[in-house]
């Protein structure tokens, strides 16, 4: 039975689909089973794993629209074994952006990620789902297929303001849809390190009621690396396995995992 | 009669908000009349010049949403004059993330900030709109309401890729809403200059037929004073006036003026 986890946060540019392309290759390299799941209509996730969605003639676009009348698109019709052994791909689409719309008036519109990934994700140990910078229809369709939720934050006051709004909707999701959710961490990402606003802004984060004790504590420190992995297609571990971008998420994907780094 | 300028890039984090609110505040300290319109759920521009937006009794939500069957939101209702001369606020609010499920069954529904700006735009030399980071409902209010867009972009692959969604959306709105709707300009924010890869992503960037020659020839660098203005709820103009940020964000607002600077 996999671990469903939803790298969520409304704030932009904080890293989820960095974390989610990173972790999971890095999972991957471990030897885990790896479904990742691009729900952003801007499919980053997609392209940063060298797939092009326009180049796809079908994606999660269709499976959760149904666009044709006289075919139904399913999950196991739509995912894509990446170029790297253990880690599948369900692809984004930017017409995601247009998904809310039809969804808006579907009976049971918040669980249909849930119902139609259900059926495929026995094979896998890891499903990691990346979210867009929202809290929109397609964030809780995430949060609610999903068991666990990463919240990956940048030291900066509007990232960690953000995860306030975010706990209010798991509350809401857990209350409201019947969902156990936990928080598998927070974890700091593109930290420059040097700054001691940085360090301040840190600090106070680990100190608020209902942030402390829940910080990963490997940090993501800004790695060039992870652009240019993001410019290639590449997932950090592949593409430059010595750098500090490659070494901070192969720890954090221990750290998920529950595998002990020597300290 | 005002510019109406949407500041917008769907990509997260790419510093729309800063850019609102720092051209915003050089614009004001320059002597013109700005008014500043958060129409971003996350509401960090409201932050952004310390107000509060949970504080507010009522906010742009009331005046898009009307949820109160006994009385009617204006705009000349809920705007705020912040603590520097000529600059005013129409504040934002979480409650904007549910706004777009209220406004998706409205005939005009993508009209109706351009028609509730109208009757208190007049007084304006500049509105300057702070959008969210995506392509929904709410950002095309802002495109509709606007008569410029400025795109601000870091130098990254998926910033630069989102501008060209954006393009496409502003062809759809010239066509079918019969509004014209011209770019003022790129503008690359967080650079990290000395990185070989930054410099090469904006080569690239100003070699793109769709994007050559519409960058402003300032580049907002990284600069952590960026960051406190945020965490203190001051325009980095006020906060740091020597600072590398309040510097490239009083050049840019002279470009934008039209006002020309020295080599
Ligand atoms: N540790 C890092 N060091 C340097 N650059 C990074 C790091 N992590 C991510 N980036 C870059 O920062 C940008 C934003 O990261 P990313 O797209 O993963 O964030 P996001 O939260 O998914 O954004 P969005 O809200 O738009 O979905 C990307 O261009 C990415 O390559
Ligand atoms: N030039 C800069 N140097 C350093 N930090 C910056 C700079 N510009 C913006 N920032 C910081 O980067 C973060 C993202 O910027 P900002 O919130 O303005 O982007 P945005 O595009 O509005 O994000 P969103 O898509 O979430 O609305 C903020 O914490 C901001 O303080
Ligand atoms: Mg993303
Ligand atoms: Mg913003």
């Amino acid at each position: 039975m996999p671990r469903i986890i939803a790298v969520c946060n409304q704030k932009g540019g904080v890293g989820k689909t960095t974390t989610v392309i990173n972790i999971g290759a890095c999972l991957a390299q471990l030897g885990a089973r790896v479904l990742l799941v691009d729900v952003d209509p801007q499919a980053n996730c997609t392209n940063g794993v060298g797939v092009d969605p326009r180049g796809l003639k079908h994606t999660l676009f269709d499976v959760l629209v149904q666009p044709d009348k006289f075919k139904i698109f399913r999950m196991e019709d739509i995912i894509i074994k990446t170029e790297w052994p253990n880690l599948d791909l369900v692809p984004g689409h930017p017409d995601l952006a247009g998904a809310e719309l039809h969804l808006v008036r579907k009976i049971g519109r918040e669980t249909l990620l849930r119902k139609t990934l259900e059926p495929v994700s026995r094979p896998y140990d890891y499903i990691l789902i990346d979210t867009p910078p929202s809290l929109s229809l397609l964030t809780i369709n995430a949060l609610t297929a999903a068991q666990e939720v990463v919240i990956p934050s940048r030291a900066e006051p509007w990232s960690l303001d953000g995860i306030e709004n975010l706990l209010d909707t798991m509350d809401a999701i857990r209350e409201e849809l019947n969902q156990p959710l936990r928080i598998a961490g927070i974890i700091v990402t593109i930290l420059h390190e040097r700054a001691r606003l940085s360090k301040e802004i840190v600090k106070r984060a680990e100190q608020d009621e209902r942030l402390r004790g829940r910080f990963f504590k490997t940090r993501i420190r800004r790695n060039i690396k992870l652009v240019e992995s993001a410019d290639r297609g590449i997932p950090v571990i592949h593409l430059a396995p010595e750098s500090h971008g490659a070494k901070a998420f192969m720890a954090l994907a221990k750290d998920l995992a529950g595998l002990d780094e020597p300290a």
